[in-house]
């Protein structure tokens, strides 16, 4: 463990914490992705099930079990307890779009030709797009609450903060993980213009707006 | 061995 990947994991449980605050706090999911969230349920699911047959830490056990149960709990709310908060009709990104190509570039990609390894691929390729029915979501309506923008803005810092990880781990381990370094690049890729408004506006305590 | 990726990450 480094002090970058702590600091992306802290960021990444920040993000959830916040995302759970805002919707508990407005008692409302407006602006939230469900399939960006449910995206999220599949790629904790696929990569943390080895939970089950493969002990690393305590630290590592409790963040897997954190992220299954928190992203399966935020669906929970999204779908039930705040229903009528979700407006589906601005939430129209084909996911079949990502879903499918995941899985094709999983079976092409992955460090072992297993179901285990093939799932950890997929999982890994499908977290570095889950965030994209989110940003088209955002780019639809235009603006987004700043709580929002912060939960955005943790969850994208979070991958960011991999990649010196890696360099890091690259010259003092020697190991190289090529399939979660090309991906990890492209999802915090995705991130760039959001970061660019989220800097520049929120905060300097302007409203996030996007150019119409 | 292909399968050494580090397992330690989230």
């Amino acid at each position: 463990m480094n002090l970058f990947r702590l600091l992306g994991d802290l960021s990444h449980l920040a993000s959830i914490l916040v995302l759970l605050h805002k919707i508990q706090t407005s008692r409302s999911c407006r602006g939230i992705s469900f399939k960006t969230q449910a995206l999220y349920v599949a790629v904790f699911v696929a990569r943390y099930l080895d939970l089950f047959w493969r002990y690393i830490s305590l630290y590592n056990s409790a963040m897997k079990v954190f992220f299954i149960g928190s992203s399966c709990y935020i669906l929970y709310l999204m779908k039930y307890r705040y229903r009528p908060t979700n407006d589906p009709s601005i939430d129209t990104f084909r996911i079949e779009y990502l879903l499918v190509p995941c899985a094709i570039l999983s079976l092409i990609f992955n460090y072992n030709f297993m179901p285990t390894e093939i799932l950890w691929s997929f999982s890994i390729f499908l977290e570095s797009v889950a965030i994209l029915p989110q940003l088209f979501m955002l780019q639809r309506t235009g603006e987004a609450e700043a709580i929002t923008t912060h939960y955005l803005a943790a969850l994208g810092i979070y991958r960011a903060l991999y990649i010196p990880n890696w360099i890091y781990r690259y010259f003092t381990e020697g190991v190289i993980d090529p399939i979660a370094v090309t991906a990890g690049i492209v999802q915090t890729g995705l991130y760039l213009d959001f970061f660019y408004v989220y800097f520049t506006k929120v905060l300097q305590g302007q409203k996030f707006e996007l150019p119409a | 061995n292909p399968a050494d990726r580090p397992k330690d990450e989230l």
